[in-house]
């Protein structure tokens, strides 16, 4: 493509042409949208976050991620179609612009780019990072396993053979540690919001600990308009709650950190589809999965910003 | 690249917690190679073909329904890179 109106959002994407995508909306839209690096991967390649940003200076900020897992490919798809609709939405719905006149956006689509690129080259089913593992000869580590939230504990794994494996230690892994000093150098997210798919969820802290998250009221409230908000579109079903209550105990994972570092707004998504195809849902569920999730995630950016804490 | 040829993804419908631990019990046998795809019920599980007659097996010994939610995981994921071949091109 040769600008972002000709990008081809119905269709699944490499990981150089999801990059590609991302230079030409910043090269667009220079007054808006910026690239930053905030870290390499495992295997060297770039970590790449856009800030969408009307200007002011360490403004309040959102931050949404896709792709930690790297065969969830609607995700990453999605994370495209937020960029562009974040920047065609400016100046024309008013929620989002007020949001954006008052605070920043950051969106890194690919979390997790050497598994991503392994999911096209050679494996389609991978989900971790492309770490090699000292002492075994399986390769990678679940990077929802590595936050230093109950690291270690039940609902991840010390195998390396593992799909849960949680690596050696909290964020061991470049691509984890890049994020932590990123939310912790910036200082002033007020909300993080993870995507993944697939499972049709809206999740809350905390997957560690059946302790409810001392917010949990507000939390589920928000939850609650955020799904009726996603289903008011296609009437697609999502459940929501805490992770431990509504899937299952998972510990180390990226919003029980966040949340416990003092970022109230911490949600992930579990996006389409109801299980027909899992992993492999096919590519013209892309739009359809993104729009409804966009109305979700303009509830939750919303409140944060009409609720200052 | 690898090849999923044969690899199935049971749907597996737990009737209570009891077979639902029954069926996370095969999680930690790593030589069935199982690769859960969805944890809350009903579970989804990506199953090679050569641990299938055992988890088949397993699953009826114990009275679990199941069922092949995907039979080919191979021509599903050749039809979506058929699919982005056809719209690059």
């Amino acid at each position: 493509a040769g600008n972002t109106d000709s990008f081809d959002y119905t269709n699944y994407h490499t990981l150089s042409e999801i990059y590609s995508f991302q230079d030409m909306l910043v090269a667009e839209n220079p007054k808006l949208v910026s690239k930053t690096v905030i870290g390499q991967s495992f295997e060297g390649r770039p970590l790449n976050v856009l800030k969408f940003s009307t200007g002011g200076s360490n403004r309040p900020a959102i931050w949404i991620d896709t792709g930690i897992h790297a065969r969830e490919w609607v995700t990453q798809a999605s994370g495209i179609v937020f960029a562009q609709k974040i920047v065609t939405e400016y100046g024309t719905d008013s929620a989002l612009t007020e949001i954006l006149n008052g605070m920043d956006i950051f969106l890194e689509m690919v979390v997790n780019p050497d598994g991503y690129h392994f999911t096209h080259t050679n494996n389609r089913m991978w989900r971790k990072n492309r770490k090699q593992n000292q002492d075994s000869s399986c390769v990678g580590v679940d990077l929802n396993r590595n936050w230093n939230a109950g690291f270690g504990g039940r609902g991840s794994s010390n195998n390396p053979c593992t799909e849960i494996y949680h690596g050696t230690r909290a964020h061991s892994e470049p691509e984890v540690e890049s994020i932590v000093k990123f939310v912790e150098s910036h200082g002033n997210i007020k909300a993080f919001i993870s995507i993944h798919s697939y499972s049709q969820m809206l999740l809350y802290p905390y997957g560690y600990t059946r302790k409810p998250a001392k917010d949990q009221a507000e939390l589920d409230q928000v939850a609650q308009k955020a799904v009726t908000a996603l289903a008011s579109l296609y009437g697609t079903s999502f459940r929501y709650g805490s992770i431990i209550k509504t899937i299952y105990q998972s510990s180390g994972g990226s919003i029980d950190w966040t949340y416990n570092r003092g970022i109230k707004y911490s949600y992930t998504f579990e996006l389409r589809d109801t299980g027909h195809f899992g992993f492999i849902l096919p590519a013209n569920q892309i739009v359809p999965t993104a729009n409804e999730t966009w109305l979700a995630l303009k509830v939750i950016m919303d409140h944060t910003f009409k609720n200052p804490y | 690249k690898e090849n999923f040829h044969g690899h199935q993804v049971f749907r597996i419908v737990p009737k209570d917690d009891v077979q639902l631990a029954l069926v996370r019990v095969m999680e930690d046998i790593l030589d069935l190679e199982l690769d859960f795809w969805r944890w809350v019920m009903p579970v989804d599980v990506r199953v090679p073909s050569h641990s299938l007659q055992v988890v088949k097996s397993y699953l009826e010994s114990h009275s679990i329904k199941y069922f092949a939610m995907i039979k080919d995981l191979q021509a599903l994921l050749d039809e979506e890179r058929r699919q982005m071949k056809s719209v690059a091109a």
